[in-house]
């Protein structure tokens, strides 16, 4: 590594000044988040976001020309961001760039802040060519991390990170070996209890019921997979299922055992136990104003900070608590980008608004307004719970093609930047 | 004057990213030796072939996006 200077200070404020038009802004703002969040994990220093003023680090997109930069761009490819030393702060992106996460096209935002944030808290460029501060960027991976040359040279800089703490779950013990499962019936979406229901990774919405899940959207619902087949390892019938947006991790409960994914990738070590939280949780969920994930089981829930310490010893809490007017023991938890919450249960469907209360003329009918299901006719439906022909062929075909571990998660299930909603 | 364009994008890269160094004084002109010598420690840092020559992979490197800022690599450095 090489030290190009240091700041005079441990916490330091930034500012997201634009982002990129090639990311929805909440995947862009929490790749940005993650990339402070390399640094911060390795060592003492702390960084605060501000929306207004003067910040110690700036991060903005400007293009071939920019009139606070002397340094101009390329358009696509080549030079795709550059940063200044300490205690400059400025941190500038290629707006030309296919800006892109979770995915190898394009280029991946997350690791290129990272790397230019590195040059901002004082690393040069490693000749270590898998260093993160190497200076050509080496692609998307998925289990990213800092190579031991990055956290030495910050280290050197800043010191480590007191206490050491892994960016683990504090929650979790030991690992426990995956649990085969017998293959359940094929669900109707338009009726039964769901198990779980997921904000996942490129705003699609996941249901999950028995073995089986599929993503809904504001025009209708997709196919049927076997959750088997994306998720590889991971069984049905699961208590809750959250993504957050913070870290980019997907986790599974289902008694007590919980599995971490990235994507459709399992993280090694998982699953692990639970051990600081109740079995056979009812549901989970991101709430993105306060960056938590909620664990609920009957009365009671759980308010877990992925990256932080947390004292497991005050919860459970009441659910009534915090939240008012929802039903006990729900079956399925969600929350939207906007900070609206979504409770589950039965047939029935809650929404909360930003304080946490249920709003006027819920609950309403999850068939209805989640999976597009319309009053039965004899055109439509052989018998009661009965799909038509084609939907079930259109399911059968798909849920048999996804098998063929050739084809790709992100592929079936048209989660590649160009599929839109 | 004689470099075909695919070289002089190799010698604006060596600049660019601070490879070669203009001299304070005198012609900017760099001679066949500062060029090898500059092409030698860009091989080394991108755990390529050292030859000094503008080879095929020497060119599909400087090729692939990076960042903008210079490298610190030569041979003083490296070493």
């Amino acid at each position: 590594y090489l030290l190009l200077g240091r700041w005079g200070k441990k916490h330091l404020t930034f500012r997201i000044l634009n982002l990129p038009s090639t990311l929805p802004s909440h995947v862009a703002r929490a790749a940005l988040l993650q990339a402070f969040q390399y640094w911060s994990n390795v060592t003492p220093l702390t960084f605060q976001e501000v929306k207004t003023g003067w910040a110690d680090i700036r991060l903005s997109f400007h293009g071939r020309q920019s009139l606070y930069c002397s340094n101009t761009f390329d358009g696509p490819g080549r030079v795709l961001a550059h940063a200044d030393i300490p205690e400059l702060g400025s941190v500038h992106f290629d707006e030309d760039e296919l800006w892109t996460e979770g995915t190898y096209r394009g280029v991946n935002l997350r690791i290129i802040a990272a790397h230019e944030l590195g040059h901002a808290l004082g690393l040069g460029h490693s000749r270590y060519t898998k260093a993160l501060m190497a200076p050509v960027y080496a692609g998307y991976h998925p289990y990213f991390k800092l190579h031991p040359d990055d956290v030495a040279g910050i280290q050197a800089l800043y010191g480590k990170k007191i206490p050491e703490t892994r960016d683990e779950e504090e929650m979790e013990l030991s690992t426990v070996s995956p649990v085969p499962t017998e293959p359940s019936p094929m669900p109707d979406p338009c009726s039964g209890e769901l198990d779980a229901m997921m904000l996942g990774p490129g705003g699609k919405t996941y249901a999950f019921k028995g073995d089986y899940v599929w993503t809904v959207t504001n025009s209708g619902r997709g196919p049927l997979f076997r959750i088997s087949a994306l998720w590889e390892g991971l069984p049905g019938n699961l208590d809750a299922a959250v993504y957050s947006p913070r870290t980019q991790r997907i986790y599974f409960f289902k008694g007590d055992k919980v599995w971490r994914y990235i994507n459709f990738k399992m993280v090694p070590g998982f699953p692990r136990k639970l051990n600081r939280i109740a079995p056979n949780l009812d549901a989970a969920f991101y709430w993105p104003f306060n960056k938590k994930v909620f664990l609920l089981k009957g009365l009671g829930y759980w308010q877990w900070d992925e990256l932080a310490p947390v004292d497991f010893s005050r919860y459970p809490q009441p659910i009534s608590s915090l939240f008012t007017g929802v039903p006990p023991q729900p079956s399925a938890a969600v929350s939207r980008h906007d900070g609206r919450v979504y409770f589950f249960k039965g047939k029935k469907y809650w929404r909360l608004n930003r304080q946490l209360r249920v709003e006027k003329g819920y609950p309403r009918s999850i068939a209805h307004d989640w999976m597009h299901c319309h009053p039965q006719t004899p055109d439509a439906t052989l018998s009661s719970g009965v799909t038509t022909g084609s939907v079930m062929k259109r399911t059968l075909t798909t849920t048999l093609s996804v098998t063929d571990p050739t084809l790709n998660a992100d592929t079936v299930l048209g989660l590649t930047p160009s599929a839109t909603d | 004057q004689a470099l075909v364009p695919a070289e002089e994008a190799a010698l604006e890269y060596l600049f660019q990213y601070g490879y070669l160094q203009k001299p304070l004084e005198g012609p900017h002109v760099f001679s066949p030796e500062d060029i090898m010598e500059a092409l030698r420690a860009f091989q080394q840092a991108s755990e390529l072939p050292v030859s000094g020559w503008l080879d095929d992979a020497t060119r599909a490197r400087m090729r692939q996006p990076r960042c903008g800022l210079a490298d610190p690599f030569n041979q003083k450095s490296l070493k």
